[in-house]
């Protein structure tokens, strides 16, 4: 019943942690309980919902290392209906320490199939990287969501990540599939983009969303005040988008 | 003689690898030998200087496994006095491969030592991780050049960037200082721009260059094209201010 999304892109500064965030926040507002997991070690998704850095708070790294479960680490945010695992610092072992461990990869899928909350969406906000934090995130997904900006370097980095998401098929989970991709920063205007965005859609159909979501400062302020930009400026042109985006996914998982 | 600069920051998709590319190609533009180093295992300061992906070819990985020298390595760019080590993505696998590995932050350090290449200056393409690649590049460097975009999750990076610079220097490299934080994608104009700029100028005094790079779309699509931007479009806003920030490094240097 409960469905997990993994937010992924090995390319930095796509809006990983912005769609992340400001869909999980879409999912509750829209009344759908929904658990946002901050798997980067930067801790993004942490600081934009308003939590400040706090090296001794349980965090997903007390998860992947078995010290905590989710229920004790899971926080209330101040948006209704949205539940958090924030992340720290302490994260960037992880790398290192699962290195050799037999179930590297397990770890997040296990704790979340022993979860037994009421969120009914998880989100999952993955680092820039496809390393063994983001491999975590795949194995427990169900599915893969795709922030995309259209230019040249974001282009490039997609047959990588396709590839990955064969291999974590084939080796560990064959139902994993694209939830979608959806373009960021969107400014349909210059040449650049409509090329890329022609690019994608040879190569991902119907799998990139309709919705897009424009720059908008709207959209880059409101972390610094710890909400989500429905929160912050809920007639903005990047709220909108979210929520059109939010819409968008629980139409096509025929949630709502 | 020769300077080693790396271009660092954790946050993904603040312009490293436009600022490399860049800088690079306006070093050697004004005449002065240089070459850049791509260590970022998604290879696009390799793929924006217009080398196709080939995973054959000797690159950065088969330096910092000690298979080929920096000299065997090194390859010719379409740009006069700029040269290249291209990345490959044979580089993830050094993450784990050097783990444990005694001289592990030393391999690209080492190799540089050797080299008695022409080039008088050195830059160094970083991925968005505090990994075993870029504290290679910190070991190797002589500066940093940290391109920063005006944003919260940008300025949230800061401290744990500058935290990672002390432990370098503490541990390995006492001489290893800041050249310059270099705000990019910039707009001067927005109340965000303007508060994160006040932090940053608080926090890094002179080390905030006076040069800044403003959006401009030559400058994304430029890698499209394999060319640096002064040399896809020489009277671009874009292309000049790369001109203008190669140059107020080389004055603060005393090269030029
Ligand atoms: N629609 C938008 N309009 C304006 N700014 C945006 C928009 N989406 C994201 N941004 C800003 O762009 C920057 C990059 O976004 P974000 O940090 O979410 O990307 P990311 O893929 O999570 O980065 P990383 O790879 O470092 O995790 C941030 O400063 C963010 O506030
Ligand atoms: N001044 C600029 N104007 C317009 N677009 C820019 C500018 N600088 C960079 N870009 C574009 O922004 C995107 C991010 O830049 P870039 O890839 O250089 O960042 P990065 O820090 O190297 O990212 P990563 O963390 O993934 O390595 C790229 O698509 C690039 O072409
Ligand atoms: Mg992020
Ligand atoms: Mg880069």
């Amino acid at each position: 019943m409960r469905k997990v999304i993994a937010v992924v892109n090995q390319k930095g500064g796509v809006g990983k942690t912005t769609t992340a965030i400001n869909l999980a926040a879409g999912f509750a507002l829209e009344g759908i309980a929904s658990l946002l997991i901050d798997c980067d070690p930067q801790a993004n998704s942490t600081g934009g919902l308003g939590f400040a850095r706090d090296a001794d708070r349980l965090s997903i790294y007390s998860i992947l290392s078995g010290e905590a479960t989710v229920t004790e680490t899971a926080l209330q945010t101040d948006v209704e209906h949205l539940t958090l695992i924030p992340s720290s610092k302490h994260l960037i072992g992880a790398n290192v320490e699962l290195v050799n461990a037999e179930d590297r990869a397990f770890r997040l899928r296990n704790a979340l199939a022993k979860y037994t909350g009421p969120e009914r969406l998880v989100v999952l906000d993955c680092p820039p990287a496809l390393d063994i934090l983001t491999l975590n995130a795949l194995v427990a997904a169900d599915s893969l969501l795709i922030p995309m900006q259209a230019e040249y370097f974001a282009l490039e980095g997609v047959s990588e990540l396709v590839q990955t998401l064969d291999r974590v098929r084939d080796g560990f989970r064959p139902e994993l599939e694209v939830e979608g991709v959806v373009l960021t920063m969107y400014d349909e205007r210059t040449n650049l983009a409509q090329q890329v965005t022609e690019n994608l859609r040879t190569f991902f159909g119907d799998k990139l969303l309709k919705t897009t979501i424009p720059r908008n400062i709207r959209v880059a302020e409101a972390p610094s005040h710890g909400k989500p930009v429905q929160v912050y400026d809920p007639r903005s042109r990047g709220a909108e988008a979210y929520m059109e985006l939010a819409r968008e996914i629980l139409q096509r998982n025929k949630i709502k």
